[in-house]
Formats: C-alpha cells, structure tokens, sequence
C-alpha cells in the first residue's frame, strides 16, 4: 500500500495527467514574417 | 514587506509595453537597440535602482504571465497568445542576464539568473500549495523551457557561462524534483529530456562535467517513481510517466551509453527490483568503442576476451554507502583477516532493516556490500596476478561472506543478494566476469535447491522481458544451462510448468 | 520449492497473471521498446530530434530550431539591394516548397504562376496541383470535364502522384497575375 505522502503526490500526479505537456508547449513560436504580403485567392493555402 | 504603493501597476504597465516592443515587427530586426530603450525605462521607473526593486519587479512580473495563464487556460486558441506574452517576458529575462555587469565579469549574470530562476521556483511551489490539484503547469514549463532555449543559444557571451547556466537549471530542477513538486512531473520530465537540454549537458559541456548534475536528476525520477512501480499495475498516470522514462532511457542507451555505465550502480539502487525491463536498459550500456562477442557463439572462451579484464568505472561511491562505520571495520578486518568471525553470524542483522515484509531489508546496503566485497575480491586476486575464475574465486573471506549470505538469508533477503550479484552482470569487464563466476559457484556449490531455484529465478526474469538483456546475464545464463557440471536439467523448478520448461528450452535452443 | 514470491513459483504465477491481464505486463514482461517511435538503429543520434519523453515520434525538422549560419540571414538593410529571383531556374519541387511556405506573401503567387505556366493547373476546390501525365493516352472529354490519369502533388508526403481523376477543368484556378496583386496591395496601401 502506498504511504500518505506518495497517495498525495499520486493525486497531484493524477490531476497533472489530464492536463499534459505537448511536445509543441517546449518549442519556438514560429513567427512567419511576410516579405511582401499580398492578399491572396481564399483557395490558397493560408497557413 | 508590502511592494511600494502602485509597483504592481507598474510592472503590469512595463511588462505590456515590453511586450508591444518585442512583438513590433520593425524591432525583430534590432531588439538590441528596442531593448536598450526598455532598459532605460526600467531605470527610470526605479526597477534598476537596486537588488530589492528589481527582485519585485520579477516576482509581479512572473505572476502576472501565471495569472493570464489561469485565466485562459481552457481556450487553446489562448495558448498562442500566452506563449507570445511569457516569451517575450522571457526574452526580456534573457536580454537582462546577458547584458547584466561588465562584459567579462559572469558572477552578475548569474546571479541575476539564479534569483530570477529561485523567484519562478518560489511561485510555483506556493502556487501548488494553493491550487493543488488545480495546479497548472504550462506556465511555468514555457518560462523554464524558453529561458533555456535562450540562454543556449549560439553566443560567446553565453558560451562563457554555458555550464553556469545549466548548474543554474540543474539546481533548478533538483528543487522541483517530482517528489516535491508531483504537479509538475510531466512538464519536470519534459525539461530535463529536453533534446537541447540532453545535448547541452551530456555532449556540449566538456569532460563530462555534466553527467554527475544528470545522474542525480534521473535518480530523483526513479525515486519518485519506485513507490508507484512497486505494484505490477500500473496506474494510467504512472504508466505514462514510466512509458516517458522509457524513452529517455532510449536515447540515452543509444546517444550515451558511456553515461548509463558510468552510473549504473546509482540507477539500479533506486529502481524497484520488480522493474525489471528498465533495469536491464540501463545495463545493457556498454563502451561504444566496444564490440560485444555474440553470447551464443559456441565455446565462446570468456576469460580469454580482450576487454574481460578491464575494471568499469563505477561513479558512485558504494564503499561510503556501507554503514555504519563499526560494520565497515569489521567487514574490512574480515576481509584483511577472517575475523572477527562472528562477523559472517551478525551480517543479516546489518542487513535487515524490518520485518515488514517486501521490505525487510536495506536495498542501497546490500548492493554496496556486494560491490564492494566484490571488487575487494577482484583485487585480491589480481595481487596474485590472476585473474577470477572458477578456481581463483573460491576459497577466500570475499566468498565466505557470499556464502554466507546465501545460506543466512530468507528468501527475500537471498532474492535481494543475488538481485545486487546479477546486477553486475554486464558488458566484458572484470565485474562481469567475477560475478559471474561467483554466482555460478553459488549454484553448484548450494546446500539447499532453494538457493540454485532463486539463482535461476533471478536470472530468468531478467531474461523473460522483452529487450534489451545485459550480455553478462545471457553468457552466465547460457554457462548454467549447458555445462553439465550445474546438473541443471536434473532440478525439479525446472520442470515446475509447461511454460517455465519451454521457457528453459527456447533460450536452450538459441544457444544451440 | 520456494512457495513465496521469490522463488520460480512465484515468477511462473506472475507470468500466468501477466498472460491474462494485460495491464501487469508492463512490468513483468516489459513493453516492446522498438515501438516507442525512436529509430533504434539509426546510426545518427536521437538526442537531436527527439521530441520529448510523450512523443510517439522524432521532432519534424520544422519543429527544431537549427542554428542557422548569420550569413544566411537577411540584414534588413541589405533585403532590398538583394538579386529578384527568378522562379524559371528552378526545379517544380522548389516551387511548390515556395507555393505551401510562403503563404500571404506575393512569392505564393508568383510561385502559382511560374507553375501554371509549366502547365500544372491548381484545383480551387480540392486545393491540389495536378497536370496531365506527358504521353499519356488522350483524355476523354465531355465538355468541360476530362477524365484519365494526372499527376497531383502530393504536399504531405512532398511527392508528385499519378492518379485516375475525373476533373472539371472549370474548377482550375485562372493564371495568376502578381503584378495585379501588387497594383491592388500598394492601390490600397
């Protein structure tokens, strides 16, 4: 059986769980920065 | 003391318009210059005016990034808009530190990283106070990650602190081990694993100066996760994390083998005994300039391999480990002497911390004992320009003390000794090839079946896992199943179930 | 033998538990490590792309940040001195790499138009390239639908496709003109 200490740190370790890290949350932002933006047709790739 | 009327305010006002700044297309180009223009700012608003206003400064600052964090933390398209606010404040952070004292004095740097480092640290751990299972942790792992990523970056004002600053993370994370911050786990396991963060620490800093600062933060993630891996269920939380250190271990089996060598003993003192798969991850590592024979080449002469003889490095001090010091003594008067012979009557004593069962016995203690009695061994036979083997092991006040323990033990207690034997069973070293020999003896010369049944317990289950096995444990196990002078075959466990036999028999097979 | 959980007895209860409840295999049989998404065997090391302990593969290079060498990067004060390039001279591939990346920005366009002009036509609806295998037998034609085998550009897997296809040449995208984009940019600038 677990020790009360370690039942705590499994229910914090439980509430973590749910809201996890993703791989992107470690990486840069991409700023993309135009060089000469233009208003390009809708059926373009936007992103 | 209570901030001066309206700081708070003030920092809220400085940290959005560094913000606009540093989001301003026109100054991505020459932050320098946009920064130099802040800096001033912040002089004139009297954050620069000394350690306690500028401490403040950075303790608004870091709440307010948490607070926005909290506030939007359910709308995912948020999160973009709260990493662009924490890493332009992180940026700033950065800019600071680099900036900070004279050109070439370094100790302003960092202590300015190091208090804003312990500034985030305090937060946190308050905020897990308050929130509990409400904790979290994006917040702080995008401050923690981002500052890293910018104080690694390619610059030779930074390259002049480069091992300051991750002894600064380093001691960072220690502080946040999982077994005090267990809301923070996952990000904490995301930190340290971080590809930069590996590079950096293991490859970049030179001599290996920092595989020690890692060896300890790996040891905190398997502390904190033995209690929860003692149980063969796995909890989905718990899986996850395991699955995680799994990964890592991968790529440190494949990256940085040397490092799991090095510090195996530390490892493997730490990780529960039933984790068996990762322990044998951790002792498959060998040398890369090392070429392992194949285990099942037929007649493959151990003692006449290249690298059989030498003696592995073992970064841990093991010999400290053995307490108390009277027991020190005595073990190295018997060792010297073969006495006090009431010596070899009172080790299980030494060892058994309860009678709890599943926990009778001290783990780290019976490990050290068998290194050390081990190593011990190998020097002395070593004096005597030989080398282990069947004939020079045996004989000796280091095999008393192994008989003994095979004989005096409970079966929990024998199943933790021959546990800290196998252990050792590694790549061609001397420690491989004594342990093996000795364990072998153990077998052959038991007075009891028990002792040759969890002999070949403890070495089946280590090989029953999926990959990796240490090729020390496959060459002693092939040993044991082949050479008629074990009588192997002839056991009853051997042919206790189906399963057990054909088990036996598969591994048989390959040999042949 | 043994009757506790430290003998054979106890290994052979754990395997036959293990048999029938996956859950406790993790343990006691351990989990295939070559299915954790990293390249055991790469020859390379991992550590550079690893994308963290949770990720079920290696980091996309777009996802890491190389240290790009300063004489690549472009000083602002030298952007505009530097030579226009010309999309003829280069290969479809670096095309299509300048249509998908350089999004809101008249390269795309530009890009569209040199490709247009290799005879590559762009699908409004399905937003893909296609353009008609060279030699290939002749199209059936009814009205302004073709049916027969084109090549499309496959973005995700970065590589051009034959396949059967069934078009309405009314959905491909008119040739793109960008000095009209730049006429209508500075116009409302």
């Amino acid at each position: 059986p677990l020790q009360k200490e370690h039942q705590i740190q499994f229910q914090m370790m439980e509430a973590a769980y749910y809201h996890l890290p993703t791989p992107s949350d470690s990486e840069r932002l991409k700023s993309y920065l135009q060089r000469q933006p233009v208003q390009t047709p809708p059926h373009y790739p936007q992103q | 003391i209570e901030d001066p009327p309206g700081f708070a305010e003030r920092v809220e006002y400085l940290l959005k318009d560094w913000i606009t700044i540093f989001h301003t297309p026109s100054n991505s180009k020459d932050m320098i210059k946009a920064f130099g223009g802040f800096v001033n700012k912040m002089n004139v608003y009297g954050i620069l005016k000394g350690d306690e206003p500028l401490t403040r400064f950075f303790r608004h600052a870091t709440q307010c990034c948490i607070d926005l964090t909290y506030r939007n933390m359910n709308d995912p398209s948020w999160k973009t808009k709260i990493f662009q606010w924490i890493d332009a404040y992180v940026r700033l952070i950065a800019l600071l530190v680099k900036h900070s004292g004279e050109g070439g004095s370094t100790s302003t740097k960092l202590n300015l990283l190091n208090k804003v480092l312990g500034i985030v640290v305090g937060i946190l751990m308050h905020d897990q106070e308050v929130h509990g299972t409400a904790f979290q942790q994006m917040g702080y792992h995008r401050i923690f990650i981002m500052l890293f990523l910018e104080l690694s970056a390619h610059d030779p004002v930074l390259e002049n602190i480069s091992l300051s600053v991750i002894t600064a993370f380093c001691h960072t994370y220690h502080i946040l081990r999982p077994s005090l911050a267990p809301g923070f786990c996952y990000s904490w396991l995301e930190l340290i694993s971080h590809r930069v963060f590996i590079g950096r620490i293991l490859a970049s800093i030179p001599q290996q100066k920092g595989w020690s600062m890692y060896s300890q933060l790996l040891i905190h993630l398997f502390k904190y996760l033995a209690p929860f891996l003692r149980n063969a269920e796995l909890a989905k939380p718990v899986q996850h994390l395991y699955k995680g250190t799994l990964r890592v271990l991968l790529v440190l089996l494949h990256d940085f083998p040397e490092f799991l060598c090095d510090y195996h003993f530390g490892f493997c003192d730490v990780i529960p005994p039933n984790c068996i798969q990762m322990r044998n991850l951790i002792l498959s590592a060998y040398p890369r300039n090392m070429r392992l024979p194949d285990p099942f080449t037929p007649n493959l002469k151990v003692d006449m391999l290249t690298d059989i003889g030498g003696s592995p490095r073992i970064f841990t001090n093991y010999a400290a480990a053995i307490t108390p010091s009277s027991f020190k003594k005595d073990l190295d008067s018997y060792l010297k002497a073969r006495s006090p012979v009431t010596f070899l009557s009172e080790l299980r004593s030494n060892l058994q911390i309860s009678n709890e069962p599943g926990s009778r016995y001290n783990i780290p203690l019976m490990n050290a004992l068998v290194l050390y009695v081990g190593t011990q061994a190998i020097a002395h036979i070593r004096s005597k320009n030989l080398g282990p083997t069947m004939a020079t092991i045996v004989h000796s006040a280091h095999m008393d003390i192994f008989q003994n323990l095979a004989v005096d033990l409970d079966n929990e207690g024998r199943y933790l000794f021959l546990n800290a034997i196998a252990n050792q069973l590694r790549y061609p070293n001397s420690h491989t090839h004594y342990f093996s020999c000795a364990i072998l003896y153990l077998f052959v010369e038991a007075n009891s079946e028990a002792i040759q049944e969890q002999i070949t317990r403890v070495l089946l289950e280590r090989l029953i896992v999926n990959r990796p096995h240490p090729w020390g444990l496959l060459i002693t196990f092939i040993e044991l199943i082949k050479n008629p002078a074990y009588k192997f075959w002839d056991h009853d466990f051997v042919h206790c179930a189906p399963e057990i036999e054909k088990l036996f028999e598969s591994v048989a097979n390959s040999c042949m | 033998m043994v009757n506790n959980q430290f003998g054979m007895v106890g290994l052979l209860t754990f395997i036959r538990a293990a048999e029938s409840d996956p859950n406790l295999v993790t343990l006691a049989m351990g989990q295939d490590l070559t299915a954790l998404g990293l390249n055991l065997t790469s020859i390379e090391n991992l550590y550079p792309s690893f994308g963290g302990p949770f990720a079920d593969s290696p980091a996309r290079p777009q996802d890491i940040d190389y240290n790009v060498p300063p004489e690549y990067l472009i000083n602002v004060s030298i952007r505009e001195k530097l030579s226009k390039v010309t999309l003829q001279k280069y290969k479809d591939d670096l095309l299509f790499y300048l249509f998908y990346t350089n999004v809101g920005d008249l390269m795309q366009i530009a890009a569209a138009a040199e490709l247009h002009s290799r005879d590559w036509r762009y699908h409004t609806e399905e937003k893909v390239w296609i353009t008609r295998v060279p030699g290939m037998t002749p199209y059936e034609k009814n009205g302004t639908t073709e049916r027969g085998t084109y090549y499309y550009f496959d973005a995700q897997n970065w590589r051009r496709v034959p396949k059967e296809f069934q078009v309405d040449t009314v959905k491909f995208d008119k040739c793109p003109n960008p000095s009209a984009y730049v006429a209508a940019m500075s116009g409302q600038s």
